[in-house]
C-alpha cells in the first residue's frame, strides 16, 4: 500500500459493524495508512468519518477527507503541495456498468491543509464534509463481502512536469 | 449542485 504511482485503494473491512456503531450514535472515524503519491513523492492518508443520525446538517453522510503526513521525500518536494486528487468510493458490481461515486478537486496551496506537515499527521485535511450519504449507498454494490473500497488518484504538479 | 471540498479539522 505504500508505493502506487498515484493510486491508492483503501479497504474498509466489517462496514456493516461501522454502520451498527453509526446507528447507536457512537462516532465512526477513521484514518487509512499513509501512502505515497510517487516515489519520490508525497506522504498523504484518508479520513473518513459516518456522520451520526443526530449531526446538523450532515446527519448519515460519510465524510472523505486527505490529509498531508511526515514522508521520508518531504525536504526535496515542493511545498505547498499542488495537484488534483479524485475521491471515489467504488461500485463493486459485477460486469461492465459500473458507477463510481468521485469526486475532483484542485488543491488550494494557500490552505493549512497543503503545507508541509510539521507534526506526524497535519491536523488540516482538505475533503467533502458531505460525501455521500448512506441512502446512496444502498443503490448500487458499494458494499460487497461487507467491504467499502475507497480510492484516491492524486496527480501532482511534479507528475505534471516530469 | 456538486459538493463543495473545504478544509476541515481533525485532532486525535
Amino acid at each position: 500500500a505504500q508505493q502506487c504511482n498515484g493510486i491508492y485503494i483503501w479497504k474498509i473491512e466489517n462496514f456493516s459493524g461501522l454502520q451498527k456503531a453509526q446507528e447507536e450514535e457512537r462516532p465512526v472515524v477513521m484514518h487509512s495508512p499513509g501512502f505515497y503519491t510517487g516515489k519520490p513523492g508525497y506522504k498523504l492518508c484518508l479520513r473518513l468519518h459516518i456522520q451520526l443520525p443526530s449531526a446538523q446538517r450532515c446527519a448519515n453522510y460519510i465524510s472523505l477527507f486527505v490529509h498531508t503526513m511526515q514522508g521520508e521525500y518531504d525536504s526535496h518536494l515542493p511545498w505547498p503541495f499542488q495537484g488534483t486528487i479524485r475521491l471515489s468510493i467504488l461500485d463493486q458490481s459485477e460486469g461492465p456498468e459500473r458507477h463510481n461515486h468521485e469526486e475532483v478537486m484542485e488543491a488550494k496551496p494557500e490552505l493549512l491543509a497543503f503545507q508541509r506537515p510539521t507534526i506526524h499527521r497535519n491536523p488540516k485535511g482538505f475533503g467533502y464534509v458531505t460525501f455521500m450519504s448512506l441512502q446512496h449507498l444502498k443503490q448500487r454494490t458499494f458494499i460487497k463481502d461487507d467491504t467499502l473500497l475507497v480510492r484516491c488518484e492524486v496527480l501532482t504538479r511534479l507528475d505534471l512536469n516530469s | 449542485f456538486p459538493p463543495v471540498p473545504t478544509e476541515d479539522e481533525y485532532m486525535d
